[in-house]
């Protein structure tokens, strides 16, 4: 899995 | 971002909002956990370390400022504030919720995406956050009678959970399959939490009368 790509929810 | 994802954030405010209302204008914190207002504001301050090193958007940084700075205020409400610490039932709020952080820091140093400090960080605020409602719970659970506003919080909190979920639905089908154990899972287990609320939300709504939690 990426790493980070759900880092732009809150 | 989808609409399922917005309506999460948009209750979410919503139920800061009506809990600083709450405390605000009738200056009282009946019913409400200050343990758990504690792990929300350290929920947030361990997620949001990337708040001036990586930037998404104008939204994303104004959300996170004032989720950090609401979760805060409420914390020195409870505790400072001359007024409103005397409506906070500390008898009812015995949870030793610092016990909970351990697992999850454990956990999150053994099960994380990249062993950084922002990455294991970010990983354990993920997990806090899915159990940082018991105290909460628990204090329904004792005092049993709910005002309104009080159960509309709780009520907000997990409308926002829930629609996070349908946010992640949407996502693994329009966006490229990357699978997010971690905070799925963590996700799923911190919405089950509220099912039992949930519940008898809509039964006390359904019949128009009090909510009130069985003993």
């Amino acid at each position: 899995p990426k790493t980070g790509s759900f880092k732009d929810e809150l | 971002m989808n609409i399922f994802r917005l309506a999460g954030d948009m209750t979410h405010l919503a139920s800061v909002l009506v809990l600083l209302l709450k405390i605000h204008t009738i200056k009282s914190c009946a019913g409400i956990s200050l343990k758990t207002q504690e792990l929300f504001a350290i929920v947030f301050l361990t997620r949001y370390l990337d708040l001036f090193t990586n930037f998404i958007s104008i939204y994303n940084t104004i959300m996170k400022l004032i989720f950090l700075g609401s979760s805060f205020s409420i914390v020195w409400y409870i505790r400072r504030h001359r007024v409103v610490r005397r409506s906070y039932d500390k008898d009812q709020d015995t949870f030793r919720h610092f016990f909970l952080m351990w697992p999850c820091l454990i956990l999150a140093i053994f099960i994380n995406e990249k062993f950084t400090l922002k990455e294991v960080m970010w990983t354990f605020s993920i997990y806090l956050e899915a159990i940082a409602i018991l105290p909460q719970l628990v204090m329904l659970q004792r005092t049993r009678n709910i005002d309104n506003l009080t159960g509309q919080y709780i009520f907000l909190l997990g409308a926002y959970r829930a629609f996070y979920i349908l946010n992640w639905i949407y996502r693994y089908f329009t966006e490229e399959h990357y699978v997010h154990w971690i905070t799925w899972v963590a996700g799923v287990i911190q919405t089950l939490l509220y099912g039992d609320f949930f519940y008898y939300y809509f039964q006390s709504w359904k019949n128009n009368v009090k909510l009130e939690l069985p003993a």
